[in-house]
């Protein structure tokens, strides 16, 4: 399950 | 982090360097569009401004950000300023609404959570898998390309391509699964399968990048 604001690509 | 992320960052970070040589070595900007250009900006501006409200990951993530961000506004300032001249905006002529305009009703519809930050995330995806379209157009209207053009696209591709075994690998791996990410960037990279058609079948073979 993605998280929201984890996003840790470029 | 794994090698195919790491291998697509550093080859985008070899197109901005062969973009710039490009510039400055020929102080000109023919044959790139400023269009795709600006559209790069907005994508990073909308995407990395999260360092603003405390997204920091790792000191690549906020160096790599702050890189991206500063080179595209420079890159805008050196065909807007001194290179001025010797752009033609004539050929420059793709709809920047509908990319635009695309981009945002995608990222109303496929977002992570309805919060602001989300929703810039979102587009900002969105509109990167579109924005080499305006530079492939001019390379398609006058039907060549310079060949540093043209190594600038293909390493562009490439960042693209790999980070396509990056979400294999983190898949498998780590159980790391985004699907807004995925499907952007699959779209992404088919954009680019007409170019390196040619771009391998004549480029890396010596000759020039002429379409047929």
């Amino acid at each position: 399950e993605k998280t929201p604001g984890q996003h840790d690509e470029l | 982090m794994n090698i195919f992320r790491f291998l697509g960052d550093l080859s985008h970070l070899v197109s901005i360097w062969l973009l710039l040589h490009k510039m400055t070595t020929s102080k000109s900007c023919t044959g790139i569009s400023f269009k795709t250009q600006a559209l790069y900006a907005l994508v990073f501006a909308t995407r990395y401004l999260d360092l603003l409200y405390g997204s920091w990951h790792s000191m690549y993530n906020v160096a790599m950000k702050i890189f991206f961000i500063g080179s595209s506004l420079y890159i805008l300032y050196l065909i807007k300023v001194p290179f001025k001249p010797t752009r033609d905006p004539a050929i420059d002529t793709f709809k920047l609404e509908y990319l635009v305009g695309g981009a945002l009703i995608m990222s109303l519809i496929a977002n992570y959570e309805y919060s602001f930050p989300e929703i810039l995330w979102s587009f900002s995806i969105w509109l990167e898998a579109v924005a080499i379209l305006p530079q492939l157009f001019i390379i398609q209207r006058t039907g060549e390309a310079e060949n540093i053009t043209t190594h600038y696209v293909a390493a562009l591709g490439a960042y693209r391509g790999l980070y396509i075994p990056n979400w294999l690998y983190r898949y498998f791996a780590e159980g790391f699964f985004d699907p807004i990410a995925v499907i952007a960037g699959i779209i992404q990279t088919v954009i680019y399968l007409d170019f390196f058609y040619i771009y391998f079948t004549k480029v890396l073979k010596g000759q020039k990048f002429e379409l047929p």
